[in-house]
């Protein structure tokens, strides 16, 4: 079973266009194989990225290279699904 | 589950207990539900569909598929809470009885199962549907790229290694093609809902392409006033809009397919995010999203009844 131990989800909130464009370049490079939940689209929805813990520390450098505001929105994404699993579990037993 | 007032509608839940409690409502409201299959999935998994009937034939229709994307749980999860609430509430909700009257509602709960299934026990974050793609090593196609509906334009990937891979041609994808066969085979849909999660939207035609569908301005007011319905139980706020603007351009989509091929009233519900666990959301709030969902699907659902053509 795949696991995502330390990935974590982004969310970020481009302030222009010019740092949606930005995100878009990032989007289309496999090689930080990125999961993008909401895509770069416009300044007025957030862009929530699912990003391996591999690359974390390089996407998060390009981020405030660029000066693009971001948040973490799940610290450990394993985490939850461990607490997801557990409660399914506990269900399937009820 | 011998009953479904024993079933937990606020769980998470595997295919088969799914499947298996469809045949419990099938067998508590024997007069308004039956389970058809539609096909089989590229695993060979029997793809149902419940059909709310009471009677005659061939009545138009409104056509629910939810889970298309696999990873997206809490749309499954609220099919099935809508199922029961349809079974349980026709006899007491007076436009649920209206509707039910003179239309049939079809749900397909899960519409990619073996998407589903991988999805419970080899990948969360599986999206896609299990077929292998010829010369690579990648597996599975975006069911919600690979309708005829300007297939392989801008917004779809040709690379059987992205999220958004089309598929190598409009419906090669037997889950989509089964939903296509039954819709043309039928004849009398009149809507065509898609459900998805999250990102709190509601959208109408089109996606593969940004001009205005023809019938902009009535899918934009029916679908603002169902979203009020929706925001006023919890205060949820959503977007409504075309796809192409309220997203992202995006080829080869479910409800451009079904509103190019006459069905008016298509939309697609991108179910609610608290903005902290994306997919992840947790059973807690299954209950909650379906509740505030059912209202805007009713009003589409009052509206459609009250507005034929």
């Amino acid at each position: 079973e795949r696991l995502f131990t330390g990935d974590q989800v982004i969310r970020v909130d481009a302030q222009s266009e010019e740092q949606i464009k930005l995100l878009q370049i990032l989007e289309s490079e496999e090689k930080w194989n990125l999961d993008f939940w909401r895509h770069p689209v416009s300044t007025e929805l957030p862009v929530d990225v699912r990003v391996p813990r591999s690359h974390l520390g390089a996407l998060k450098e390009y981020l405030n290279a660029h000066s693009i505001p971001f948040t973490v929105m799940i610290d450990d994404v394993q985490e939850l699904l461990d607490q997801e699993k557990a409660e399914m579990r506990e269900n399937h037993i009820r | 589950q011998h009953n479904t007032r024993d079933f937990n509608f606020g769980a998470y839940h595997p295919l088969e207990t799914i499947y298996s409690w469809m045949d419990t409502l099938v067998d508590q409201h024997p007069n308004l539900v039956t389970k058809l299959e539609i096909g089989r999935s590229y695993e060979n998994r029997p793809m149902y569909v419940l059909k709310f009937s009471t009677g005659g034939t061939n009545r138009p229709a409104i056509w629910m598929d939810l889970g298309i994307h696999s990873r997206e749980w809490v749309s499954q999860a609220t099919g099935v809470w809508t199922a029961n609430k349809i079974a349980t509430d026709y006899d007491t909700d007076a436009s649920l009885i209206a509707v039910l009257k003179t239309m049939d509602i079809y749900m397909l709960i899960v519409a990619n199962p073996d998407g589903y299934v991988f999805s419970h026990t080899s990948d969360r974050m599986w999206r896609k549907t299990r077929s292998p793609n010829s010369g690579s090593v990648c597996v599975g196609v975006d069911p919600n790229r690979n309708w005829d509906a300007g297939f392989g334009g801008p917004g779809a990937s040709t690379n059987p290694c992205s999220e958004t891979y089309q598929g190598s041609s409009a419906h090669s994808e037997i889950e989509v093609k089964n939903i296509v066969n039954l819709i043309q085979s039928h004849g009398n849909f009149k809507s065509f809902i898609s459900v998805h999660a999250y990102s709190q939207l509601l959208m109408y035609p089109y996606g593969y392409t940004c001009r205005s569908a023809a019938d902009q301005a009535e899918l934009d007011s029916v679908g603002r006033a169902a979203v009020q319905k929706l925001t006023s139980l919890y205060g949820t706020t959503y977007k409504v809009g075309n796809i192409c603007t309220i997203i992202y351009q995006a080829s080869g989509g479910s409800i451009d397919w079904s509103y190019d091929v006459g069905i008016k009233y298509s939309f697609a519900f991108e179910l609610r995010d608290t903005g902290r666990y994306g997919f992840i959301l947790p059973a807690d709030q299954i209950i909650p999203t379906a509740s505030e969902t059912w209202l805007a699907l009713k009003h589409i659902m009052e509206y459609v009844h009250d507005h034929p053509y």
